[in-house]
């Protein structure tokens, strides 16, 4: 039974870190784990493969009839690693590079093979066209939202949980990446119950989650026994065993303008 | 001659703050002047009215055919402010709200009145569908990007960049808003230089300029002989001034990461 879950989130709050590092603990554990990078910035494998891999929107540029093995790159442990990519800013949907992106992988029967976990990063700054396609397509039955207790971040995290309302989905939990703000825990508990979730894990603020990602690892390789990794394990475990979801409550922006300000 | 200039940036780097605070110091100044909004967040245009106004996608739900009043509003000091909202998250395209609103204030000849200034509000994260139409329409001939020392801002800089060659528009200079991270003055410096553009203003962070937000209001009409003011001030004349542009030179991401890690 794959567990197939998204993550979503703003921008730069830590979708891909988290992704990346829980990958990497399901990999030790001898899980058959497959990455889909659902970001135009198309980084999220860096970590995993030890560099950027080709997105599926490249390769398709310079090949009409990619195999596997053209979309799909080895990286830590053995996970596998996609890319989607996306077209050019300016240009149609920036989303679109995840619909080809799925569309090539269901065509090369990827989804068929009997993965343990298959985990998608998403952007999640809008939620539309090819971005809400791992929800609107079911190729994700759960979604976690990463969130910090910034005002910017708990604005996006109500946004995409707008988006899964909307969509019929199921909301599984939310991630609190800090970032150390007054409050934080509080905020973020708060907020969680307000839209109807809970915080399923929460990774704490730490340089050496930096200091590895410049060298192009996660935490889990670079720094195996440290306390970092032990908090990936922690929520790689936690989200494994979760089999629970709720449909969401999303606030209207003014009330969470006021909730926010509270604080 | 309308001095029409688009405000692009990664959503939370101060987008709404710079462009409402530029509009106070116009308007001060007896500057006819009009504010769109064009983020879902809708709320750029809060502190110059004192609270949030119907957007314009809302107001359609209602109205079928809205008269100019039913979408401007004026704030501070005779500024007129439009609001485009977006569609439901999930539904769609983000950027929607801003087609729509673009259409009806064109059909309400809107743009042919004689505005001093017109300033767009645009989110950055993505620049696709109603995102791009500032630039693509030509409804903007400028384009500045807000962005602070940090990677994420920076990447979303050179993201939109690549948004404006493509779209054959021009990058009038970057608008530092600063974060306060270690270098980042050198950093955005030599960021700007390396894709053809320069730094036309900076402001600096500052406590009061969130108060006056709590205040729904900008910290030109809150806190008018401060420092903060001088600096929106100075920015304000700069850009006004500004007529010069450039065709941008995005960087390929290894390249941007190649540069940042220097720091
Ligand atoms: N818990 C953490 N502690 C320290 N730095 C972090 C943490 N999580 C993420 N980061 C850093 O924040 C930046 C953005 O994270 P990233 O995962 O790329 O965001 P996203 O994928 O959501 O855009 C990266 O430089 C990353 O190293
Ligand atoms: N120079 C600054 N100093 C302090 N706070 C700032 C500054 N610029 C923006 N902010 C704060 O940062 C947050 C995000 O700014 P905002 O203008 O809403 O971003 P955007 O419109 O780009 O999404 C707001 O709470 C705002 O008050
Ligand atoms: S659907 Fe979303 S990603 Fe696609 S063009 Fe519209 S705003 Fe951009
Ligand atoms: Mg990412
Ligand atoms: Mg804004």
């Amino acid at each position: 039974m794959t567990k197939k879950i998204a993550i979503y989130g703003k921008g730069g709050i830590g979708k891909s870190t988290t992704v990346s590092n829980i990958a990497a603990i399901y990999a030790k554990q001898g899980l058959k784990t497959l990455v889909i990078g659902c970001d135009p910035k198309a980084d999220t494998t860096r970590t995993l493969c030890g560099k950027r891999i080709p997105t599926v929107v490249n390769t398709l540029k310079e090949n009409k009839k990619p195999e596997k093995e053209d979309l799909i790159f080895k990286g830590y442990n053995g996970i596998q690693c996609v890319e989607s990519g996306g077209p050019e800013p300016g240009i149609g949907c920036a989303g679109r590079g995840v619909i080809v992106a799925m569309k090539r992988l269901e065509n090369l029967d990827v989804f068929s093979e009997n993965f343990d976990v298959i985990i998608y990063d998403v952007l999640g700054d809008v939620v539309c066209g090819g971005f809400s396609v791992p929800l609107r397509e079911k190729y994700a039955d759960e979604t976690f939202i990463v969130t910090s207790g910034e005002y910017m971040s708990l604005y996006a995290a109500n946004n995409i949980s707008r988006g899964i309302l909307k969509l019929k989905s199921k909301l599984s939990g939310i991630i609190l990446n800090s970032k150390g703000t007054s409050n934080e825990d509080e905020i973020v508990q708060e907020f969680s119950s307000l839209i109807n979730t809970k915080i399923i894990g929460k990774i704490n603020r730490s340089e050496l989650i930096q200091i590895s990602e410049l060298d192009a690892k996660t935490v889990v390789e670079k720094y195996a026994d440290s306390d970092e990794t032990k908090e990936y394990e922690k929520l790689a475990q936690d989200i494994l065993n979760y089999n629970n979801y709720s449909t969401p409550t999303p606030l209207d922006d003014e009330v969470l303008e006021e909730f926010f300000k509270k604080f």
